[in-house]
């Protein structure tokens, strides 16, 4: 694809990251990750069919993700593995994109808390998972996802549900 | 042997992208 990918400068994870993908973890008894990457030349909102399935290709992902792997403390994709020898992605996948607006976003992750399969049973109340993603979705996205320094002609973020089918199964 | 997805219905995968700034957010259990 036409874009290059970088990670970021590695920063401390914001609190209230940190508290999502925790409360994620334990209602689904899984491991979530989030996974950053800057891309130049800039995305618009169109993009991003194009640029997911590029950035899944590109020799940052692998790192990428074991990176945000070991950020969460799991380890479970470093251990005992080297980049390039046991690839992580499938070598065919489709990756297909649902476009989903701001409410569909922030639906999806409330059903995170509220309605995935939680052996344990450690479905969260309505009013504790409505504070945990309005956190999240607050330091991912900025207060209203219009933060952009540029002010107020920045774009508005895009979403998609994305078909998990590009990584190895177990 | 490595993976991440483990096949069940907790296995999803969430894009939000802006200008330069691309979030994939993962699950499993």
């Amino acid at each position: 694809g036409p874009w290059t990918f970088s990670a970021p400068l590695p920063t401390p994870e914001p609190p209230a990251v940190d508290a999502f993908l925790s409360a994620v973890d334990r209602t689904t008894n899984g491991n979530t990750l989030l996974l950053t990457a800057e891309c130049d030349p800039p995305l618009t909102a169109q993009d991003g069919r194009a640029a997911l399935p590029a950035l899944l290709r590109s020799d940052l992902f692998d790192p990428l993700l074991r990176g945000a792997d070991a950020r969460r403390g799991w380890h479970n994709l470093t251990d005992g593995s080297r980049p390039h020898e046991l690839p992580l992605l499938r070598r065919d996948f489709r990756a297909a994109l649902a476009p989903l607006d701001r409410a569909g976003f922030l639906a999806r992750l409330r059903r995170m808390l509220r309605e995935a399969w939680s052996p344990y049973r450690h479905r969260l109340p309505a009013a504790q998972a409505e504070r945990l993603v309005g956190d999240f979705a607050r330091e991912l996205l900025g207060p209203d996802g219009r933060d952009d320094p540029d002010g107020r002609d920045a774009p508005a973020w895009s979403f998609a549900a994305v078909g998990p089918d590009f990584l190895r199964c177990a | 042997w490595p993976t991440y997805f483990d096949g069940c219905g907790n296995d999803t995968a969430t894009l939000a992208h802006r200008g330069r700034t691309l979030h994939l957010l993962l699950t499993n259990g």
